[in-house]
């Protein structure tokens, strides 16, 4: 699980679904049944709220890949609770019965994976929200070249401002909610070197306004303005292409 | 939204756990 709070929600039910799967293929859990009527009726009223507020999701956002996601996590979801409700009636008929254990592995897992899979959707489609704000802060780079004049650059700033301060909240955030360090890591570095670049940016287009009005040094003044948006930029690519990961590189590995 | 959707799936594992509780001979709390 790459962020906190997925983790926190999934891995005390993953630990007690893995220690059924392990009871039931050790074949230890012959003994009969308690009545599992009402802790499934239970499940059954959270899924039938969770899908509730899946598909008002889905209706309520503008993101393609969430609505194409989201449906087959839901489904597999409601399909698991049904396991659940059937394994339950079998149960009361024959607390032993084989096949209505085998269905409450299933459903629980089921469960397990359909919810995981609905709250990766879901994260993912926030992970797009802050990457279309890294994205409105390159297209702000992309037209550093037409400020030429000292009012242009007040405008730049005052435009810029705003979205870069969104930007850095935001992966600021994200970066404190992931389990994984290496990524933690990444955002935080790429995140400073665009703190640091920032002034540099706004000083190195002053030069060049400067330069192109006295009409000494502007090339210079050029290529080291352009150099910095290029800096800029490559951070806000790595964001961006760090935003992305979600399972342990190699160096996790190693 | 996604806040709403995280506070119903914590309820749907903390459901599924006790129901798997259960299952185990260990309901949960």
């Amino acid at each position: 699980f790459h962020t906190k709070i997925i983790e926190s929600i999934l891995e005390p039910v993953a630990q007690q679904v893995s220690r059924l799967v392990i009871l039931h293929e050790e074949a230890e859990d012959g003994n009969a049944m308690p009545d599992l009527a009402q802790p499934v009726r239970v499940v059954k009223l959270a899924v039938d709220n969770l899908v509730k507020v899946g598909y008002e999701t889905i209706n309520g956002s503008d993101d393609q890949i969430l609505k194409q996601d989201m449906p087959p996590a839901l489904r597999r979801v409601e399909e698991a609770s049904l396991f659940l409700l059937d394994a339950s009636a079998m149960l009361r008929t024959d607390p032993y019965s084989g096949p209505a254990r085998k269905k409450l592995i299933e459903g629980s897992r089921g469960i397990l994976q359909g919810t995981s899979a609905l709250l990766l959707a879901s994260d993912e489609s926030e992970v797009r929200k802050i990457i279309r704000v890294c994205k409105s802060v390159l297209e702000y780079l992309a037209i550093t070249e037409v400020v030429d004049r000292m009012d242009d650059l007040v405008t730049f700033v005052k435009n810029l401002s705003p979205v870069l301060t969104k930007m850095t909240k935001e992966v600021d955030n994200r970066e404190k909610e992931l389990t994984h360090q290496v990524h933690r890591d990444m955002l935080i570095r790429s995140l400073d070197q665009v703190k640091v670049l920032t002034p540099v940016l706004i000083s190195g287009i002053k030069i060049y306004i400067t330069a192109n009005q006295s009409g000494q040094g502007l090339k210079e003044a050029q290529n080291s303005r352009d150099y910095t948006v290029r800096k800029m930029s490559d951070e806000i690519h790595e964001i961006i292409r760090v935003l992305q990961l979600t399972t342990y590189d190699e160096e996790e590995w190693d | 939204d996604a806040h709403e959707m995280v506070r119903q799936a914590k309820q749907l594992a903390h459901a599924t756990s006790t129901l798997v509780g259960a299952i185990r001979g260990q309901a949960e709390d």
